[in-house]
C-alpha cells in the first residue's frame, strides 16, 4: 500500500476509536492534571472512601449470596464487590473492543473461528494497554474518568488482590513515557489484535497480511507524529513481549481467586476467554 | 470453538451488540 492508503487506515481506525472507546488519552490526562475545571474525579484511598465512592461506579453488580455475605468481615464483602464492579466493567470494555476490532479492515472477512481466537487472546493485552493513559505513579481512573483510586490503596487490599494492579502500574508508567497519543493508539491496539501466532489459529496467513498493513500505517504514523523519537516503532513492538507476561501473570492470579475465594463469581464472559488460554 | 465461546461469538455477531453483559 502507498502512502495515502496508510494514512487513511489510521484515519479510519482513529475514527473506530473514538467511536467505541469513550475515555481517550485526552480525556484521562486532562482529568488526572486536574485541566477539567469543577470536575474533579472522587478520590478512593481507604476502606471508607471505597464505601463512599461504590455509588459512583455505576455498574451492574453480580449478587453475592445474602447468607454469605452475612457470614463475611465487611471490608471482605466490600473487596469482593469491587473486584465484582471491576469484572462488570472489563466484560463491558472487552464488547467495546470487539467492535473496535470488528471495525479493522478486513478482520471481518476472516475465519469466524479466527476471530474468536484473536479476541480471546488478544483482548486481555488490549484491556491492559488501554489502562496505561489512565495511570501515572500515583493511581488509576476507573469509573470512566469518575473516580481516582490510589495505588498504596490498591496495594493495600489482602492478597492476591492487593497483587493484581501493581505490575499494570510499573508496566504502564514505563509505557507512558513512549508518550503515544490516541491516534498512535488506535494501530498499536489494531497490531496487538492482528496477531498471527496466537494458538489454534486455522488460518495465519490473512492475519499476518493485515498486521503488516497495520504495522506499515503504524510505522508512517509514529514516524510523522513522533519525528525526533528514535526507534519509537521497536520500542513499541518491545512492548508486545512484555504485555504478554502481564497477561500470563494475570490470568493466573485470576485462577488463583477463583480457587480461594468461595465467593467469587467470575463474569460468564470473563470464564470463556479465560478458560484454556494460558 | 464458537461452542465454547458463545458470547464473544455473539458479541462478533451481532452489529450492534445487543448482549446482555
Amino acid at each position: 500500500p502507498d502512502a495515502a492508503d496508510l494514512r487513511a487506515l489510521a484515519r479510519h481506525l482513529y475514527e473506530a476509536y473514538l467511536k467505541y472507546f469513550p475515555l481517550t488519552k485526552v480525556k484521562a490526562r486532562a482529568i488526572l492534571s486536574g485541566k477539567t475545571g469543577d470536575n474533579v474525579p472522587f478520590v478512593i484511598h481507604d476502606m471508607k472512601s471505597l464505601m463512599e465512592g461504590e455509588q459512583f461506579i455505576n455498574c451492574k453488580q453480580i449478587p453475592i449470596q445474602e447468607q454469605q455475605r452475612q457470614s463475611m468481615a465487611p471490608s471482605d464483602a466490600l473487596e469482593l464487590r469491587f473486584f465484582h464492579s471491576c469484572q462488570s466493567r472489563s466484560a463491558e470494555a472487552v464488547r467495546e473492543v470487539t467492535e473496535f476490532a470488528k471495525s479493522i479492515p478486513g478482520f471481518i472477512d476472516l475465519d469466524l473461528n479466527d476471530q474468536v481466537t484473536l479476541l480471546k487472546y488478544g483482548v486481555i493485552e488490549v484491556l491492559i494497554i488501554m489502562m496505561a493513559p489512565l495511570m501515572n505513579k500515583d493511581g488509576t481512573l476507573i469509573s470512566y474518568g469518575q473516580i481516582f483510586m490510589t495505588r498504596e490503596f490498591l496495594k493495600s487490599l489482602r492478597k492476591p488482590f492487593s497483587q493484581m494492579m501493581e505490575p499494570k502500574f510499573e508496566f504502564s508508567v514505563k509505557f507512558n513515557t513512549l508518550e503515544l497519543d490516541d491516534s498512535d493508539m488506535a494501530l498499536f491496539l489494531a497490531v496487538i489484535i492482528l496477531s498471527g501466532d496466537r494458538p489454534g489459529l486455522l488460518n495465519v496467513k490473512p492475519i499476518e497480511q493485515l498486521q503488516e498493513t497495520v504495522l506499515h500505517s503504524l510505522e508512517l504514523q509514529l514516524k510523522l507524529n513522533h519525528p525526533d523519537s528514535l526507534q519509537l516503532f521497536a520500542k513499541l513492538l518491545q512492548k508486545m513481549t512484555d504485555l504478554r507476561q502481564i497477561v500470563t501473570d494475570h490470568v493466573h492470579l485470576i485462577q488463583l481467586l477463583k480457587k480461594t475465594e468461595v465467593d467469587m463469581c467470575l463474569h460468564p464472559l470473563l470464564q470463556e476467554i479465560m478458560k484454556d488460554l494460558y | 470453538l464458537k461452542e465454547k465461546h458463545k458470547i464473544l461469538h455473539q458479541l462478533l455477531q451481532n452489529s450492534t451488540s445487543p448482549v446482555d453483559l
